[in-house]
């Protein structure tokens, strides 16, 4: 594992805490998109399929159970909890995720690198993965007040999203017949939608004043 | 390494 491809898990995990934190110890949920973590919930139990049948490492396989057990819960949380659910903007959070679903699938059953149950799963996860975010940035924009625990939260997602890049970048030089194209394509079209996030978030830094997107 | 490794990330 190379210096990347940790630095893009802890910036994942450090997403995934501070929205726990947030959603925990705050109790609210106001700003996340309900949507975004249905679809992040369905991208990790399609995409882990394999954590029982091949173990890859402890690592991996922990990893694994904090990405499915964190996304589950905070689905859980948003929808039942009595105070944290009260916080959700419903009416802001209206993105049509369930029309992201069936075309990711048939992309999936298309373009596959093998067409095995397992592997299309595989590759389904990747392409909801790619446009999970899609609700999340619609519901942003919305967002007259983003507090600093949201923008953060999806800050470190960005993030996370770059790191693997270079990760990839760096496996393909270093590592022999290293070539993944449809991760790398749907990889690079997930992090170009943070992009435009970027630019407003490093902009309210800079200039030292509430992070705001443009409707 | 195999051409399919890519089930090591996450």
């Amino acid at each position: 594992m190379n210096i990347f491809r940790l630095a893009g898990d802890m910036t994942h995990l450090a997403s995934v805490l501070v929205l726990l934190l947030k959603i925990h110890t705050i109790k609210s949920c106001a700003g996340i998109s309900l949507k975004t973590q249905e679809l992040f919930a369905i991208v990790f139990a399609s995409r882990y399929l394999d954590i029982f049948t091949d173990f890859i490492s402890l690592y991996n396989t922990l990893m694994k159970l904090i990405f499915l057990g964190s996304s589950f819960s905070i689905v859980w949380y948003i929808r039942r909890h009595k105070l944290v659910r009260r916080s959700y903007d419903k009416d802001q959070d209206t993105f049509r995720h369930y029309f992201l679903l069936l075309p990711c699938f048939i992309l999936a059953l298309l373009i596959n690198e093998k067409f095995t149950f397992k592997e299309v799963m595989w590759t389904f996860s990747l392409y909801l993965e790619a446009v999970a975010i899609l609700p999340q940035l619609v519901l942003l924009q919305r967002t007259k007040n983003i507090d600093n625990l949201t923008g953060q939260y999806v800050f470190l997602l960005g993030a996370y999203r770059g790191l693997y890049i270079l990760n990839w970048i760096y496996r393909y030089f270093t590592e022999p017949h290293y070539v993944h194209w449809i991760p790398w394509i749907s990889g690079l079209v997930q992090t170009l939608l943070y992009a435009d996030f970027f630019y407003y978030y490093f902009e309210s830094w800079k200039n030292n004043k509430k992070l705001q997107l443009p409707a | 390494a195999e051409p399919s490794d890519l089930k090591d990330e996450l």
